[in-house]
């Protein structure tokens, strides 16, 4: 799935 | 969050505030670069520009904010405070960093993994963070100098990446989907960079004495 990944990294 | 992923932030932290004290208590910048001072308040300000639009925890937002107002003020102390501005040394701090910049935008142009103005812009500061040390490499080569806070700095900052490293490859065998390969590479180049100060760094801690 391609769900776009949220930047949960600084 | 992993160990790896948190030691990494407070090592990223304890970077800025060892400049931020240096710089603050001693009132001198002497040493320090204020150009990858500069790439650094860009990389943050188009890193985090999300902060306004996605939340993730209130560690994460706190965080963003530590950053975001560290290097600016140490951008803001180094170009306007007068006591500090006098100690930096604009002769040696020639590194043409705006050089690094273009390259890094229209790299994010070319090789992102979403094609939106947020992630352009967060990918174009993956790439800039990667070399923004550059210029602070070039003037302690210059200044030959490890054995001060300044070289605290750059190893903590080094540390960090290097720390980042383990987390994305902790998180790559316990996150099934976790595939960021822009990340990766940018984070290794960048760590690379830190290869021959971290050499010299544990010379002088080996021969305890000033390394050239």
């Amino acid at each position: 799935d391609d769900e776009y990944h949220e930047h949960d990294e600084l | 969050m992993n160990i790896f992923r948190l030691a990494g932030d407070m090592t990223h932290l304890a970077s800025v505030l060892v400049l931020l004290l240096k710089i603050h208590t001693i009132k001198s910048c002497a040493g320090v670069s204020l150009r990858t001072q500069e790439l650094y308040a860009i990389v943050f300000a188009t890193r985090y520009l999300d902060i306004f639009t996605s939340f993730v925890s209130v560690y994460n937002t706190f965080m963003k904010l530590v950053f975001l107002g560290s290097s600016f003020s140490i951008v803001w102390y180094m170009r306007y405070h007068k006591a500090v501005h006098r100690t930096y040394d604009r002769e040696q701090d020639t590194f043409r960093h705006w050089f690094l910049v273009l390259p890094c935008l229209v790299l994010a142009l070319l090789i992102h993994e979403k094609f939106t103005f947020l992630e352009v812009l967060w990918t174009f500061s993956l790439y800039l963070e990667a070399v923004a040390i550059l210029p602070q490499l070039v003037l302690l080569q210059r200044t030959r100098n490890i054995d001060n806070l300044t070289g605290q700095y750059i190893f903590l900052l080094g540390g960090y990446r290097g720390l980042y490293i383990l987390n994305w490859i902790y998180r790559y065998f316990t996150e099934p989907h976790f595939v960021h390969w822009i990340t990766w590479i940018a984070g290794l180049v960048q760590t690379l960079l830190y290869a021959d100060f971290f050499y010299y760094y544990f010379l002088r801690f080996i021969g305890g004495r000033g390394v050239e």
